[in-house]
């Protein structure tokens, strides 16, 4: 990833899976 | 009593799955973009994606081997969002945004798609 600009994002990246149904 | 925390574990456990999913060791299911197919693990594809979630929490979708998506989408927008399951890093090439955007759409990756309309808002001159 040399040379590419990188932004971190330090939000949430994905979906949460329920602890249950 | 103490605990420690090492911080790069996460990275490091994601790292050593990619590695895994390169090499076709336990992975468990195809995904047929049109005509490209892609070699996967069912729980980190469920780990990242709503639509994978619901699919192979499915009983009746969760043995499947193979899952084909939807012919609109892009298959290299799906390579990159693969990819970015399995690293953390959302590859975002001018070209593509709109069919990554579109994909993540599509497999319920909302996190994803909110920061691509981030990008591209931010972007705009």
């Amino acid at each position: 990833y040399e040379g590419v600009n990188t932004i971190k994002e330090m939000g949430r990246s994905i979906h949460e899976i329920p602890r249950q149904e | 009593d103490s605990c420690i925390q090492f911080t790069r574990h996460a990275s490091d456990v994601l790292l050593n799955l990619n590695r895994l999913r390169s090499r076709d060791i336990l992975t468990d299911v195809t995904i047929l973009v049109n005509r490209q197919q892609f070699r996967a693990h069912k729980t980190v594809l469920m780990a990242c994606s709503g639509l994978f979630y619901t699919i192979f929490t499915d009983s009746l979708k969760c043995n499947l081997n193979a899952i084909s998506l939807d012919p609109k989408v892009d298959p290299e927008g799906f390579a990159i969002l693969l990819e970015f399951m399995y690293t953390s890093r959302l590859t975002l090439k001018e070209s593509l945004i709109m069919a990554i955007m579109n994909t993540a759409i599509y497999l319920q990756m909302d996190h994803v798609v909110d920061t691509c309309h981030r990008f591209i808002k931010s972007s705009d001159p």
